[in-house]
């Protein structure tokens, strides 16, 4: 069903962006 | 940069993910957020350090339908999401049309208070306790969570150290 395989790419989109973000260091430089 | 159109979306969709603070004040609507008030104690939990007791007690909260008081929150709250940004984040945002408050407390503009709600998601997404609150934004509708993705690309797109 490509409307599944589609929907799991964009699953895979935004956890890949989300778990980016949670591994992105906090606050200011130094 | 994102269409009027885009940006009604945005609006809607940041008041579902606001709603996830669970802040004393009533969030239903986009008039519910145009005191100001639930932007502020939104932002006390994200860090209550900075936005502490005496900074929250200069946000009115019974304003009714004063806009002037309405506006006088707002600009209280911008001010202070733009100093969290520098004092804390130690980040600029650079080119980012700022809200404008006027339209927002006088004809509860929903675009604008998109562009409002989402400075504030970027201070979320970047505090101390940014995983708490990515973690929640993952726990959201699909939809949502591209909305907001698309929010916090295009703000970190402007934002400098």
């Amino acid at each position: 069903d490509p409307n599944m395989k589609g929907a799991a790419a964009n699953e895979g989109v935004l956890a890949n962006f989300f778990n980016s973000l949670l591994s992105k260091k906090t606050g200011s430089p130094g | 940069t994102m269409s009027t159109l885009d940006r009604m979306e945005l609006c809607e969709s940041l008041l579902t993910w606001i709603q996830t603070f669970g802040v004393e004040a009533p969030c239903k609507t986009v008039e519910d957020l145009t005191s100001g008030v639930v932007m502020a104690q939104a932002l006390q939990k994200i860090d209550g350090s900075f936005f502490n007791d005496g900074w929250i007690t200069r946000v009115k909260p019974e304003v009714g339908d004063n806009w002037r008081l309405k506006i006088s929150n707002l600009k209280k709250v911008l001010k202070g999401i733009l100093d969290y940004n520098q004092e804390v984040l130690g980040q600029q945002i650079n080119d980012f049309n700022l809200p404008d408050v006027n339209l927002i407390g006088e004809h509860s503009d929903g675009p604008e208070l998109g562009r409002m709600l989402q400075l504030i998601l970027g201070c979320a997404v970047s505090c101390e306790q940014k995983q708490e609150y990515i973690q929640a934004i993952m726990m959201m509708e699909e939809s949502v969570q591209h909305v907001v993705m698309t929010a916090i690309q295009e703000l970190m797109s402007k934002e400098t150290p």
